[in-house]
Parts: C-alpha cells; structure tokens; sequence
C-alpha cells in the first residue's frame, strides 16, 4: 500500500475504531519497514492526520468501558506511528516543526494506559537529548509545565503516577524522562530546583521503593540519577 | 541517505543503557 493510500484510507476509517485501529497497525509496519522516501511520501499531511486524529481521541469523554479502551488502543497505535515517523531526520524535523506534537505526547503521559506511556516518555526523552539549535528540553518542560496548568495540578505529577505503577517498564520510563529533564537543563540551579520539585512531589519515597527492585533497566536509571545528584552537589 | 534511518531508536537505547547521560 502507498503512503497516499494510507492517508485516504485514516481519513476514511474515522469513524469505525476497528478498522482505524487496523489501519494504524498497518500504517505503523509500513513506517517501520520502508526507506525514508516512502516516509517523505506520508510527508507533512500524514503526520498532521495523525496529531489531529491524535487529539480527538485524546478530547473524547466515553463512558462506555469498551469505547474508552478502543480509543486507548488507537491513541498508543498513533504514538508507535509517530516513534516510526521520527526514526529519520525527515521525521523529527516534521514533528518538531508541528506546533503541537510535543504537546500532544506529553498529554499521552497517561499513567492508565501504561504501555503507551512507556513509549510516549521515552519519545518525550529522547527529543529533550537531541542536538538541535532550539532548546528542544525547554520545549519539553514548557509542554509539561502547560498541560498540568490546564488540569490544574503539578506539573510532575503525571510522572509520579507512572512510578507509582507496578510496573517496571513504566517506572523506568518514568526515570528516564526525568533523568532527561535534569541533565539537559544548563544551569546547575535549574538542575537543583527540578530535582527537588521532583522529590518533593513523592519522587523520594518512590526512589527508596525502587532501589529494592532487581531489573537493570531500572538500576541504570536510578544510577544516572545518583550520579547526577552527586555531581550538582560537588559543584554546588 | 541511509545511516540516517534508525535515529531514534539510536536515541533510545542510548537514553536505556545510560550513555546518553554520561557527562564529556
């Protein structure tokens, strides 16, 4: 199928979650699989259908379980796209010059819905430690900092949910976001002032959990966030 | 060209084993 085709065919299966959802499957073997010509063919229109279909989901209020859980499926099916988008330069800079992809990830730091938010803090991670000439971390944390001032609540709590999960990958994710928006602030102050917003909010008490835990994932994590710690200490 | 797919799944093991934090 063409990239093309899978444009017609998001914009056809709007409707029916099903099929959507098939569609997406689809579309995100084909991103996977295909030279970054045929990613540049999905281009710029693509990836809006994506977003905008993105945040649909995302605003819709379903008191139907059954309806809510499709619509939990499509959503982490449309950031498994995006993360395939993304693997080429084409795709980052497409994605970073959207004005609300970033935004809408961060929304997708939903702890309910563990495994896509696995992946929406690892994409979240990795844009904070990409070398661009925006400050893509700030960008990041701006995006954080908006979100929780519309629902009204910290702006690290989303992430204190996720360790709070049993979980292991999704702690971990958690961690690595973190330790991304610590290690990518410049000024040694700024490092301080997050980390111990961060603990303040519950992170401390999660910490002492998680050093318990034997997954090396985790371990590695919480190492670099050791490390870190130690290092603003000395300089401080 | 085509080293340059790939990139963030570079990114991510990078951010997973650590490296991406190791100060120069």
């Amino acid at each position: 199928k063409s990239a093309v085709m899978y444009i017609q065919e998001i914009k056809m299966e709007y409707r029916d979650p099903q099929q959507l959802l098939t569609c997406l499957e689809s579309l995100r073997v084909s991103l996977n699989n295909n030279p970054v010509s045929w990613v540049q063919n999905f281009g710029d229109e693509g990836l809006m259908l994506l977003l905008s279909l993105l945040k649909r989901l995302q605003d819709e209020k379903d008191e139907n379980s059954q309806a809510r859980n499709m619509g939990y499926k499509c959503q982490h099916e449309i950031i498994r796209c995006l993360k395939a988008f993304m693997n080429n330069m084409y795709g980052i800079k497409s994605m970073l010059g959207t004005e609300d992809g970033i935004r809408l990830l961060v929304r997708a730091l939903n702890y309910k819905v563990p495994n896509m938010m696995v992946d929406a803090a690892k994409l979240l991670s990795a844009i904070c430690i990409l070398d661009h000439p925006d400050n893509l971390h700030d960008r990041v944390l701006e995006a954080i900092t908006e979100e929780a001032e519309k629902q009204d609540a910290e702006r690290f709590q989303p992430l204190i949910d996720g360790m709070q999960s049993n979980q292991i990958a999704l702690k971990s994710g958690c961690m690595q976001l973190i330790n991304a928006l610590i290690s990518r602030a410049e000024e040694l102050d700024f490092r301080i002032h997050i980390r111990s917003e961060l603990l303040r909010l519950g992170l401390r008490q999660h910490l002492s959990e998680i050093r318990r835990i034997e997954n090396e994932e985790l371990q590695v994590q919480l190492n670099v966030f050791d490390e870190q710690a130690e290092d603003d200490s000395d300089d401080l | 060209g085509g080293e340059e797919i790939g990139i963030m799944d570079g990114l991510l093991e990078a951010l997973q084993s650590g490296a991406a934090f190791r100060r120069k």
